[in-house]
C-alpha cells in the first residue's frame, strides 16, 4: 500500500 | 532525521538569512525578484498549515515558524520598506504562468482530495518553480551581485541535499514520496545552469556574475 508521507520534512 | 536533511535545512536557513541580511544592510532590494520571494512565502504558507494540527518535533515546529517569519519579513522589505529600490521592470516574469498550472496539477495529481493535502501538493509543485522569476531576472539584467549568487547557491545546495536525503531514506526506511521527489528533481535541475555559472564565474573571484 502506498507509503503515506508522514510530512515530517520541511 | 539524517545528516543530508539536517544540512539541507541548515543551507535553506542560511540562504534565507543571507538574502534578508543583504537587503536589510544594503537597504536595497536591487536585483532581487520580489515575485520569487512572494512565491516562497506562499509555498511556506500553504505547506505549513499543519503547524497547528500536527506536531512532529520541536525542531520541525521551530523551523517552520522561522521560515514563515523570515519569508514574510523579506517580502515586506521588498514591497514596503525598500520598495523604491525594487526593480519591478526587470522582475517581469508572468507568475500566473506558474500558479495556474501548479494549482491545476495539484488538483489532478495528489494523494488525497482533501484541502490540506491539495494545499500541501500545491506547495510542493510551487516550490519547484518559485525560483524561476529570480533566475529570469538575472538573465534579463545580465548580471547578479555576488551575494545574490551565494543566496542561490545555498538554495540549490539545500535542494541537492534533499535529493541525497531521499536516497538515504529510501535505502534506510523504504520511504519514497513520488510527488515530493519528482518535484524536487525538477527544481534541482533548474539550478544546474546556475551552478555552472556560479562555479565558473563567481568562485573564480570575478565578484559579480555576468552572463555571456
Amino acid at each position: 500500500e502506498r507509503h503515506i508521507n508522514p510530512k515530517d520534512e520541511l | 532525521m539524517n545528516i543530508f536533511r539536517l544540512s539541507g535545512d541548515v543551507c535553506h536557513l542560511v540562504a534565507i538569512i543571507i538574502l534578508f541580511l543583504k537587503i536589510w544592510r544594503s537597504k536595497s532590494c536591487a536585483g532581487i525578484s520580489g515575485k520569487s520571494q512572494l512565491l516562497f512565502a506562499l509555498v511556506f504558507t500553504t505547506r505549513y498549515l499543519d503547524l497547528f494540527t500536527a506536531f512532529i518535533s520541536i525542531y520541525n515546529t521551530v523551523m517552520k515558524v522561522v521560515f514563515l517569519v523570515l519569508a514574510y519579513a523579506t517580502v515586506s522589505l521588498i514591497y514596503f520598506r525598500f520598495r523604491k529600490s525594487y526593480d519591478s521592470e526587470s522582475d517581469s516574469f508572468r507568475v500566473e504562468f506558474l500558479l495556474v498550472p501548479v494549482a491545476g496539477l495539484s488538483f489532478l495529481e495528489n494523494y488525497s482530495f482533501t484541502p490540506l493535502e491539495i494545499l500541501w501538493t500545491f506547495s510542493i509543485y510551487l516550490e519547484s518553480v518559485a525560483i524561476l522569476p529570480q533566475l529570469f531576472m538575472i538573465t534579463k539584467t545580465g548580471e547578479a551581485e555576488s551575494i545574490t549568487t551565494h543566496y542561490l547557491f545555498f538554495l540549490g545546495l539545500y535542494r541537492t541535499l534533499y535529493l541525497a536525503n531521499w536516497v538515504w531514506r529510501y535505502h534506510e526506511e523504504g520511504f519514497f514520496d513520488q510527488i515530493a521527489v519528482v518535484s524536487g528533481v525538477v527544481q534541482t535541475i533548474f539550478y544546474c545552469d546556475f551552478f555552472y555559472l556560479y562555479f565558473t564565474r563567481v568562485l573564480r573571484g570575478s565578484g559579480k556574475m555576468t552572463l555571456p
